[in-house]
């Protein structure tokens, strides 16, 4: 079973989007996937087609009561992946949570047991490298880095690199388990010109699968749908079941 | 003098973009503008060309110590505006300045006196709805929200409008001054059915100028320029210098 964060501190790369097109095609392959949502944002909830306001539960109370464990606050999908979803009740969270002891350790504690129960952990986090994200990395495996071919991305590597070697203080295993390049314009040269940097600096640990620009990919959010029941023959449906198969690979199944 | 907060905590929506654009042009029009960077990502920084590296000083001094005021951390930039930059020390800021008394009033006290220096002061905000981005909300007399014509940025309002509703406790005039449409291309239509959708709700609060997706403005932060250097003659530099236009009408200037 494997513990995966979507990290990225720079805002609109995809970490919404590749949370929910990985999760959702490896719930395709028969794997059982849990998604987490750790934004205020609330975006991978609405993104499954779920209000947040309807909600009874949601991942608030499982960090503020990690004890309790997760269970309590998984609600099923209609796309196959289980999701811990966010509420706006997050947004005020951080800083109410910043005074507690163990702060970083809330999100790991509440999975103790909850992570067994499934094959795949997906944590969609914010833009930003505070408390949500740091809890993120303390509770997973690996970190799948979701980054745009543009220079703002690239330049903030660096310093989610160096946040990571902090959290190594509670989570000594962690580390980038790969890079997935995004939103990629083959027309735009400076694309091109800044994936080669990625390529040339990560090397092995970015994904040969590129994630093009695809306009149904910002169309599915308004549809509450996940590309691969909105659009599955589109370039983002195809590139993402691409990249699953080459996750799935890269950790060894099927 | 105004004092414009650039917030939206959906990421990657164009604060950044939004804030070098404008403030350029405000200055290329004769005005004394100010620019503050208050993103831990640096990205305005660096997109005026400076290297956060090199800084003796930055905005996190100017809000460890805000009864010092905020000259001492003005740099002059190669484009017109002044800029009080970020750098890297920002990052781990937000937890410690939260303990500190009257946290959320830090920066409007550092700009008590050197705001009367500047016709329009900027500020750049972080994807989020945390203590910087409050506050540069207490700081400002208005709020310009940059807002792309995606599903997740327009669902942000909502949030966003009950955080200003919250800050008016410590800033009782706060309000949203305008909103300007961002990132669009005309081929998309879920981008004219959004753009549609924000006017519609918010009226004449959204400035009639939108700005188009325009890969100039992706390449621009690569040499460290504004657009109004970089590419005059682009679409992005011709829409910022029509949204500038529209923005000094309204605030009844020229
Ligand atoms: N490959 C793509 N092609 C076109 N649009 C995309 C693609 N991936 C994501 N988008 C759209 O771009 C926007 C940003 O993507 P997304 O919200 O997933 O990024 P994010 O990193 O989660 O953002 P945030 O930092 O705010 O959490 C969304 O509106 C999404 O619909
Ligand atoms: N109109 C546009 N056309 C094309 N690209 C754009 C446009 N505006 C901004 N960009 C690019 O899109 C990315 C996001 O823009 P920007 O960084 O300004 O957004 P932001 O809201 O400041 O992001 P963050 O939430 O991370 O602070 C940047 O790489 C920028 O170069
Ligand atoms: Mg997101
Ligand atoms: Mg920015």
């Amino acid at each position: 079973m494997t513990v995966l964060a979507l990290t990225m501190q720079k805002g609109g790369v995809g970490k919404t989007t590749t949370t929910l097109g990985v999760g959702t095609e490896l719930a395709q392959a028969g794997l059982r996937v849990l998604l987490i949502d750790l934004d205020p944002q609330s975006n991978l909830t609405m993104a499954l087609g779920i209000n947040p306001e309807e909600l009874q539960h949601s991942v608030y109370e499982v960090l503020l009561n990690p004890t309790a464990g997760a269970d309590f606050a998984i609600v099923p999908t209609a796309y196959g992946p289980d999701l811990i979803p966010a509420t706006l009740e997050l947004a005020g969270a951080e800083l109410t949570l910043a005074g507690r002891f163990g702060r970083e350790l809330l999100l790991r504690t509440a999975l103790t047991e909850t992570r067994y129960n499934y094959d795949f952990v997906l944590i969609d986090s914010p833009p930003s490298l505070g408390l949500f994200t740091v809890n993120a990395m303390v509770a997973a495996d690996e970190i799948l880095v979701p980054l745009q071919a543009h220079v703002f991305a690239r330049k903030a590597m660096p310093q989610l690199e160096s946040t990571i070697a902090l959290v190594r203080q509670s989570n000594p295993l962690l580390q980038i388990g790969g890079i997935v390049v995004t939103m990629v314009d083959r027309r735009t040269s400076v694309n091109q010109l800044i994936e080669e940097s990625i390529r040339e600096t990560y090397g092995d640990l970015v994904y040969a699968t590129v994630i093009p620009f695809n306009v149904r990919l910002v169309e599915a959010p308004a549809a509450g749908q996940p590309i691969s029941r909105y659009a599955p023959d589109s370039a983002g449906a195809r590139a993402y079941r691409d990249l699953t198969q080459e996750l799935l690979q890269r950790y060894g199944i099927k």
